[in-house]
């Protein structure tokens, strides 16, 4: 039997909004540490890693590991029916092949219950290791959010590069070019504006602006985003859960032929 | 030109 509750529903509709783009079946990985994902794009150039982890619900059952495969565009149509401040409960019963979602209005006088239909996909698991990274930016994810759609109008490919000065988004297209330059700048009122660079070493790394413009649909889900580099590596684009867990983009980039 | 790679070339399958 697996059951979780999240009082806080709207933080399961929002993170169905960030990953239902980028991949379409994935399998949720459910054990007692908490309810997971990981997942690639079709093309195998972006992968999403999602992790809930068991204490941020408000009630959660696992009796033991279980993986559940969804069709993220009908689960999203299922929690769209969720109102904003339901409470949202996901339940499946050993051996069955359906997984049940309930929303209970906050005044518990509307309670409603979709079933949906499991499905059979073999997971594809890369394995990630924990790394040193060259550069990590932190930044408002409404203003990361910005530069990619602002870029997209310019170019295809968006070139991050870090320096001491900071950190530059370029892109260049048929129109023409832009620069986009944020400083370090630590010393505002509220922490969720500021934008911090740790640079062990400078580094420049080239991306596809469509997977970047589709990591920033998690945008409503936290205040900041961190970006991390090295010169070798796939980015880790991150958004926080709060309280919670996590949502982790990882990105190939391209390189100059 | 810029060519797109893939994260099966920096991650190892589980």
């Amino acid at each position: 039997m697996f059951e979780l509750r999240l009082v806080q529903g709207s933080l399961l509709k929002k993170v169905l909004e960030s990953i239902k783009d980028l991949v379409n079946d994935a399998n949720f990985d459910c054990s007692s540490t908490g309810f997971s994902l990981q997942a690639m794009d079709s093309s195998h150039v972006a992968l999403v890693a999602l992790l809930l982890r068991s204490e941020g619900f408000e009630h959660y059952r696992c009796d033991r590991n279980l993986t559940m495969g969804m069709n993220l565009a009908n689960m999203a149509k299922m929690l769209k029916c969720a109102g904003n401040d339901d409470i949202i409960t996901i339940k499946a019963d050993d051996g069955t092949d359906t997984v049940t979602f309930m929303f209970e209005s906050p005044s518990q006088d509307k309670i409603s219950d979709f079933e949906m239909k499991l499905m059979d996909i073999d997971s594809e698991h890369l394995g990630i290791p924990e790394a040193e990274y060259e550069a990590i930016i932190r930044m408002p994810s409404a203003e990361f959010a910005r530069i990619c759609r602002d870029l997209s109008s310019i170019g295809d490919t968006v070139v991050i590069s870090v320096t001491k000065e900071g950190v530059r988004f370029s892109a260049r297209g048929d129109i023409g070019a832009a620069n986009i330059v944020c400083r370090q700048n630590a010393t505002v009122d509220k922490p969720e504006d500021a934008t911090i660079i740790e640079m062990q070493e400078p580094v420049t790394l080239t991306f596809a602006l469509r997977y970047m413009n589709s990591f920033t649909k998690a945008t409503p889900l936290a205040e900041q985003v961190t970006i991390s580099m090295s010169s070798d590596l796939p980015v880790v684009v991150e958004y926080k859960v709060a309280g919670m867990g996590y949502i982790r983009y990882y990105l190939a980039p391209k390189i100059e032929e | 030109y810029t060519l797109q790679l893939h994260l099966p070339e920096f991650f190892v399958w589980k």
